[in-house]
């Protein structure tokens, strides 16, 4: 399995360092209603790129960033990190392991790494072409989009299928 | 460019329908070029028969039938452009018993060749899975995650059945 | 309650005549997926003078009728009948019971009776006016109209307010 | 008509608040008008804040959370203007199991005074029903009745626990 590690700190509901080891071919993430499942799938598409306000349910770029509850004030920062294994060098790139590092900070500003090296959004999207992870990437399902599926336009669908070929 | 998105909708078309018919026990669906004659600028029609029934249009199906149309056309993409990492957020919802556990049987093989990660509320699903990420809000308002050390789940409320609560 | 019977024969996927006696207060419709749940409730709200395909999840008017299975060839008609009680005088008619049945053909043509009193979709509309139950009425929530309820612009709620002043 | 929309709109408001902190077990929600000056032509807003959390817009909130918020500015139109019949098409699919239970309270106190259908996947929703409308499809594609003359309910598969299959 390729996604071996994530951790977050400050994105929406993981005010708390969140250090996840992922294990096994068929993970399940269960909880209660509102307990932040959908928010993990957020911090992973964040991490990997995705900036678009419809996709993070957010309206504003730092509204990902925790912003209080009754018990805790809001957070400064959000940073959530990626570990993939890379053995059979599914990524571009001649490494073994790829951390990919997001943090966004209350005064907008951002920064992304791609193994410890400072890179751009443009770098990640360049990183994931072709892997369906990537910014609109089929292989990631929000909740929700499986009636978008259904309701896509002829042309929608066609473009799909043209970033599949 | 028209050769390749043509062996890519040809590929997913085939896919499409062999995971339908599958999913469904029975029924066909297709996708369609609406002009086969100039496929880059066509939009691609999908259709959809379930088991017994005629065809008719996609908004006549049902909740559940439209999520295992949507589920069929996903599997497909995946079959022909596989990914290493796979994100699925409650695509299970609106499936009755027999239907969940069909498309169980899909995600356990999708399993077998890429990394998935389903949220779910279904414990059909859950029970199904080989590992576990349950999420809490032990504190209001912030997320904690509990790693799954034993094979337990019961409901949507990970916390008691952990050894590491 | 209100709603005592409701008689069903071609509407959609009701081929076989069928006839429902409500008893209770709080009655669970249940079955798989496709069966007809939604139908009947399609059936129920068709009854009462809707006629938006977006409500009727239907494209044309006359795909509400049986279009046929795999067993079965198409119908020509199909009807629908709702018993109410009228003992409160709900429905401002000065009788016990009220029957209302809706009746369309293939060739698009239809009728509508009120207590065997041939009527148009109007009449329906004053009967039903102030119930909750006319046309768009709150009171009939159909599958997936929830997220739709949270989705509207602050202006259409504003018009909710105002038709349930 | 500006009495009557100011005067419909506080009762609504009001209901809301209170069944929004009853279903939700605490939090609070409001209905705001963007010109209280001039009601007729102001939108109205709505907020919604889960017990724990901040107020935040409602599309960071979760899909449970969402559909009992949604739930609860149903049942506040249903507090000041009632209907006698209530239809609800699987307005519980999202629902965790304690959320679900949440709702059946609701619902049952609907029923007390308004003859209520509810279409149902969830067993705990069904179990609570007093009455059943099984459906089923014993030919393909045809939809069949099934009477419910005792109680009991599995799972979405009516037809084995009825006396008259
Ligand atoms: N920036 C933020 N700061 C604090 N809380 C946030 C932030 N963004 C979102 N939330 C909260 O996260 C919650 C939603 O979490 P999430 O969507 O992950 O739930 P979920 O576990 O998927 O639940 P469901 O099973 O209902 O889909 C909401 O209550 C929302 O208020
Ligand atoms: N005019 C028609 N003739 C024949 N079949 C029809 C017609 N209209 C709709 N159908 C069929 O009805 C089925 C959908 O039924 P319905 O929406 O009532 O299911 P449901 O019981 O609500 O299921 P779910 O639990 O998945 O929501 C579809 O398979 C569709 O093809
Ligand atoms: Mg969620
Ligand atoms: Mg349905």
């Amino acid at each position: 399995s390729v996604l071996k590690r994530i951790r977050l700190h400050g994105f929406k509901t993981f005010a708390q360092r969140a250090e996840i080891n992922l294990q096994g071919d068929l993970i399940a993430v269960v909880g209660p209603n509102g307990c932040g499942k959908s928010n993990l799938v957020d911090a992973i598409v964040w991490a990997l790129g995705e900036n678009s306000a419809r996709a993070l349910r957010a309206g504003t770029a730092t509204e990902v960033i925790f912003s209080g509850s009754s018990g805790q004030k809001p957070l400064g920062m959000a940073e959530v990190s990626l570990w993939f294994d890379n053995e059979t060098r599914w990524l571009p790139l001649d490494v073994d392991e790829v951390q990919i590092t997001r943090r966004l900070y209350r005064s907008g500003e951002w920064e992304c790494w791609i193994n410890k090296t400072p890179a751009r959004l443009r770098d990640l999207a360049d990183l994931l072409a072709g892997t369906g992870l990537g910014r609109g990437g089929y292989a990631i399902i929000g909740q929700g989009d499986v009636e978008g599926f259904l309701n896509a336009t002829p042309e929608e669908r066609r473009q799909w299928i043209e970033e599949a070929a | 460019a028209r050769e390749q998105f043509v062996s890519a909708f040809e590929a997913i078309r085939g896919a499409f329908q062999e995971r339908y018919a599958r999913l469904m026990e029975g029924g066909q669906a297709d996708l369609i070029l609406t002009l086969p004659n100039d496929p880059l600028s066509s939009g691609v029609l999908l259709e959809a028969q379930p088991p017994g029934k005629r065809r008719q249009r996609l908004e006549l199906l049902s909740g559940g039938e439209r999520a295992m149309t949507a589920a069929a056309l996903l599997f497909a993409f995946l079959d022909v452009k596989p990914s290493p990492l796979c994100v699925l957020d409650e695509v299970d919802a609106a499936l009755d018993g027999r239907n969940v556990e069909r498309f169980v049987d899909h995600l356990k093989e999708l399993a077998s060749s890429s990394q998935t990660l389903v949220i779910t509320h279904n414990p059909i699903t859950s029970a199904n899975a080989d590992h576990w990420i349950g999420i809490t809000m032990s504190e209001p308002g912030v997320s904690r995650v509990i790693p799954y050390t034993i094979q337990h789940v019961e409901g949507d409320i990970p916390s008691a059945l952990t050894d590491q609560a």
